[in-house]
């Protein structure tokens, strides 16, 4: 697969580039959290596309925003399970 | 951020138009 530039997502409407990152984005969290991995797949593409790019070339970058999401995550169903 | 959000995150499936878009401000 070629690598994700800049100019290749400038070149496709939004919702292509937030696929085009998901896509790409979702097997190198799926070997991280394999049962989360979708869900925090949405939560990063919420995120700059730049930011994102540069998750690509930064593995440690990408393994802390992972981290930071499933916090994030976690915190939030607890939360779920609280206000129900 | 008003509280939880069943829907949140909008969860992404390979293959999938992911539709955490309306999130996302242009």
């Amino acid at each position: 697969q070629e690598p994700l530039t800049a100019s290749m997502l400038a070149a496709a409407p939004l919702k292509e580039q937030k696929q085009l990152l998901g896509e790409r984005l979702y097997p190198l969290i799926q070997a991280l959290h394999p049962t989360l991995a979708g869900k925090i797949t949405g939560m990063l593409l919420e995120i700059d596309n730049s930011e994102l790019l540069h998750m690509f070339e930064s593995p440690e970058s990408l393994h802390s925003k992972v981290e930071e999401a499933v916090a994030v995550l976690q915190a939030h169903q607890v939360k779920e399970l609280t206000t129900k | 951020s008003n509280g939880t959000n069943v829907n949140w995150p909008p969860e992404f499936c390979p293959g999938v138009p992911w539709k955490g878009l309306q999130n996302i401000d242009p």
